[in-house]
């Protein structure tokens, strides 16, 4: 639970 | 790059919101405005700004020219503008410094300042286009208060939207809270508002220190929109005149 995803999991590099 | 603020209100508000998440920026110019988008060093959040050419009054901008900018340095810089002063950023082709020139509305008082740039290689994301299945929208006053009241219990927020409201959950070691909003119009003030709309329930979890860092662009905006779907990051937008906007990434938690 203390654990954060991080952006580029998500988001692709432009 | 020449662009006129009728108040250096709106730009120093920006900076000041976004400069404890990112520390080095380029401000993006061209021909539609000054836009920046940049992550914060754990890569958990990021800020995206876009300060329209209809903001300016006037706005010329000649060619693409990246400002690589320390918000350190600028802040110090744009202590020295008071709010109602007009403010005009200048820049040559290919520059090293951007000029910043501050008037008093009576005239009588030209503060100018010349801040070095710097190169910042940043890495761009792509952020698609969205359709997110919940959209809420809320007094921004009330969000910062409900993120800096459950951050007293827990760093972490749980947010659950369905048709009958918005809800923030934090669980601590003291015990728990909870705040829902519900859909309201407010008729006298649409300021008060809260509308949400929905296609699908969502509950995802996110990291309340961020959040409330977020919630230092509270000034900028009487209401705050915030866009969830399921698995994918929040969406926090503070919008502004002239289709202009200041808008936070924040990657969900992962679950239990």
């Amino acid at each position: 639970q203390n654990h954060q995803h991080i952006l580029q999991g998500f988001y692709e590099a432009a | 790059l020449e662009a006129r603020l009728e108040a250096a209100d709106l730009f120093k508000k920006v900076v000041e919101a976004i400069k404890d998440l990112v520390q080095h920026c380029n401000f993006d110019c061209n021909d539609s405005g000054i836009a920046l988008q940049a992550m914060d060093n754990s890569h958990v959040a990021l800020v995206s700004m876009m300060l329209t050419a209809d903001t300016f009054t006037p706005f010329r901008c000649d060619r693409n020219i990246p400002l690589g900018i320390d918000l350190t340095s600028l802040t110090k810089v744009l202590r020295a503008a008071q709010s109602s002063d007009i403010l005009t950023i200048k820049s040559e082709d290919a520059p090293d410094v951007v000029n910043l020139v501050f008037e008093g509305k009576d005239q009588d008082r030209i503060s100018e300042y010349d801040l070095k740039l710097m190169d910042i290689d940043q890495e761009h994301l792509g952020i698609p286009d969205t359709e997110y299945a919940a959209t809420a929208s809320m007094p921004a006053a009330d969000f910062k208060r409900i993120c800096s009241d459950l951050l007293l219990i827990s760093e972490a927020v749980s947010i659950e939207c369905t048709k009958e409201g918005i809800t923030f959950k934090a669980e601590g070691d003291i015990g728990n809270g909870s705040v829902t909003l519900r859909q309201h119009s407010d008729l006298e003030n649409s300021d008060k508002n809260v509308d949400i709309s929905l296609t699908e329930p969502v509950a995802l979890s996110f990291s309340l220190k961020y959040l409330t860092g977020f919630c230092k662009a509270t000034g900028l905006s009487n209401q705050v929109r915030l866009c969830l779907s399921n698995d994918v990051p929040l969406m926090v937008e503070y919008a502004l005149a002239n289709n202009s906007y200041l808008r936070f990434y924040l990657a969900p938690k992962i679950g239990d």
